[in-house]
Formats: C-alpha cells, structure tokens, sequence
C-alpha cells in the first residue's frame, strides 16, 4: 500500500502511477483518475481529479513535468495529490475549495521524457518524437503551445533543446491537455510547474506586451509568493514571463490566457542554481510545502472570484 | 546512460547586450554540444550551461577573452549524477 512510498525520493513513471493509483484506492470518494490520451511512445497520459461531485463544475488545472528533467516538479505534484487528498475533511480551505470547484492534476505530463531521463539521458528535456528527415529526436513541449507559436525563444532546428516543432499542438502530449481544456470548457485557472529558478510567473512570454489582467496577476502571484516564502524563507521573483525570464514562444500557460482562462501563472521551483535539475531528494517534501502554500493562495483567489 | 564525465555546469554573468548576443551565438554552434540550463536573456541575468569536457577549456578561454564573467556552478555533474541514481536505488530497496 501507500504506507511504504517515500515521497521525499525520486521515482521511475512505474513507482509514481502506482503511487495514484493507491491514492485514488485510499480516498475514492474525493479521487478519481482519468486517461486524457496517450503519449508518443504510447504511455497513458493520467490526471488525478478531485472533486466532491455535481456536474461540470468550475475548475482548476495544474500539470507539471512538462520539461522531463525537472524531476521536483512530478515529484512535488504527487506529494500534493496525496496532501489534497488526505486534508480534505480537515483542511477549512481545502473543504471549501473542492465543494465548490474541481480540481484537475497531470502529474507527469511528458512521460515519454521522463522514461528517457531516467533510463538514457537524464538531461533530457523534450518530447521523444521523431522529426522525418532529421537524425534529432523531441520537441520542447513548452514552446509548442498555439501560443505565438514559431516566434522568439523557439528554435526551428530539430536538434535544438527549444525545437518548436512542426506545428502548434504537434506534440501528442501538448494537443491532449488541449482537448482536455477545450471540452472541458469551464476551467478557470491553469497552473504549470516547472524547476528551477524559484519564480511565479504569469503570461505573457511570447510577448513583452503586458496583458490585460496584469494588476490582478500580479497581486496574486505576489501574495502567493510571501505565502510560500513564509514557511522556510524561500525567496520568489514575480512578474510576467518575458521580463523575469526570457521571451520565450509557444508556452503552455501563454495559450491558457488566450483561451480565457485568466489565472494562468508558471511556477519554477526550487533551487537558483545550486544544484539545478540535479535538486537533491531530501528537498523534495520542503520544496513540496512551501509550493502548496503558494498554490492554496491562489486557489483561494480563483475561488473567491468566480468570473 | 548518457556519461557526463568531466561535464560542468557554468553560470555566466552577461553585463551588455553584445555579450548576450554572443552567448546566443555560442548556444547556437551544434558541435560544441552545450545545454543551457537557463537560456541567456538580458544583461545581468544568469545563464547556466551545462558543458562537455571535450570543450570545457575552450568554452572557457573564449569567456574570458570576451570578457564574459562566469563561475563554476556545478563542478562535477557525474558525480551528481551518480549520487542521486545511488539514493534512488537505496530507496527503492527500502521500499521493497
């Protein structure tokens, strides 16, 4: 059972779709798991929802490990998949939350990268599929969202670690969290998780125009930011991508916002630079935390601004 | 496995657009192999790059030629490497 799974590790795909299964067998009546498509290698693309019924409710999405290297990021969003779970009934925020929005969790959203990274290559980044007539594998699938597709910060070369791809939504792995959206069709905030570089950021990056909601954005990513450096001290740059990290085309949350789903931030975990991909595993749990701080922060925002 | 023997991880220190552009060159000469960890951006921004050992005293020297400030970030990733697949295995025996 889940008794035995050490959230403060790291783990092979196997291990961690084992561990969602036990969570959802452990709390069935708040979690449930559903296959929103299959990888390019085939791998079954899994999203934890939670929820505590009624239909088509509002909801929130979150993903993470959209870059395969970024190992604190899949591992961060299992400890938060099993957090949510067990505190519902105890957790005030968590109750009220889920009683009246859904909550939609990808916790390894590149599983083909993830295999990669952990039995070839483990500063793998990209997608694992195939370019014809080009000897280079993978596209980054954070550039290839229909999101100023093809524009700065994107590469046009296969054997480039930012290659774009052929075509907005190329990638199996991107174009499943699209229809997922799309036919959801009442999502309201969208949530991706990156490492490392200790930020929370919100759109645009293929752009350095400033978007409409800026003010509002960027209180709220300022106040979940103290939220998560309230518990160790942990220090967050805010603001929108372009400026805090670099213009970078066809990201996932660039598209959500352009979709209309208005609270679209990116959070980049821990560390600054120390350590980097290579986040020893004894902060993972720490790293988990304060990132839940953060992410109840605004989720208590979305909630309490329905729009 | 992919073997990052003798790989550092640099971070590099910008201090105008014309070094920004350079580094932009670099990333973008295929034969040198280098991952950048963060992409350069702006002056005063870090950009972190994971390199080769066939060409880390080369990707050196041309830094310092250009005047380019950088440190070593991560010195020995293999060893990282390996240090992390150890304690992954000692978990998963745990486990079981």
């Amino acid at each position: 059972g889940s008794s035995s799974f050490n959230y403060g590790a790291y783990h092979p795909l196997e291990t961690i779709y084992q561990e969602m299964d036990n969570i959802v067998a452990e709390y069935p009546k708040i979690v449930s798991k559903l296959q929103i498509g299959e990888s390019y290698e085939k791998r079954p693309l899994y999203v934890l929802k939670f929820s505590t019924g009624g239909k088509n409710r509002p909801a929130i999405w979150i993903d993470a490990g959209i870059h395969a290297r970024e190992w604190v990021t899949q591992a961060t969003a299992l400890w938060t998949a099993k957090k949510i779970a067990s505190d519902y009934e105890y957790d005030p925020s968590v109750n009220s939350l889920l009683n009246t929005m859904d909550l939609f969790l990808l916790v390894v959203a590149n599983p083909d990268g993830y295999v990669f990274s952990h039995t070839e290559n483990r500063m793998w980044r990209k997608t694992r599929s195939k370019t014809p007539g080009s000897p280079c594998v993978g596209v980054d699938p954070n550039r290839n969202w229909d999101a100023g597709f093809g524009g700065p910060g994107a590469s046009s070369n296969p054997c480039s670690d930012s290659y774009h791809g052929p075509s907005a939504d190329s990638e199996v792995e991107v174009r499943s969290v699209v229809d997922f959206i799309k036919s959801h069709g009442n999502v309201k905030a969208f949530i991706s998780i990156h490492s490392y570089s200790q930020l929370l950021m919100f759109p645009y990056g293929y752009t350095c125009d400033n978007i409409r909601d800026r003010a509002e954005l960027d209180n709220v990513a300022r106040t979940a930011a103290n939220a998560l450096t309230s518990l160790y001290g942990t220090q967050y740059k805010v603001g929108p991508i372009c400026s805090v990290i670099y213009q970078a085309s066809g990201g996932s949350i660039d598209w959500s916002y352009n979709y209309g789903i208005k609270y679209s931030f990116a959070f980049e975990l821990r560390d600054t630079g120390r350590h980097g991909f290579l986040l020893p595993a004894d902060q993972i749990i720490p790293t988990a935390r304060e990132t839940w701080m953060g992410l109840k922060s605004i989720f208590e925002h979305v909630r309490d601004h329905p729009y | 496995l992919e073997n990052f023997a003798g790989d550092q991880v640099l971070r590099v220190e910008p201090c105008n657009e014309e070094q920004v552009r350079l580094l932009k060159e670099l990333r973008a000469l295929e034969p040198l192999q280098l991952d950048f960890w963060r992409f350069p951006s702006y002056p005063n921004e870090p950009a972190d790059v994971q390199v080769p050992f066939a060409c880390l005293q080369d990707v050196k020297v041309f830094l310092e030629s250009r005047g380019i400030k950088y440190c070593v970030m991560i010195e020995d990733i293999q060893a990282a490497v390996d240090e992390e697949r150890r304690e992954m295995y000692l978990n998963q025996r745990r486990e079981r």
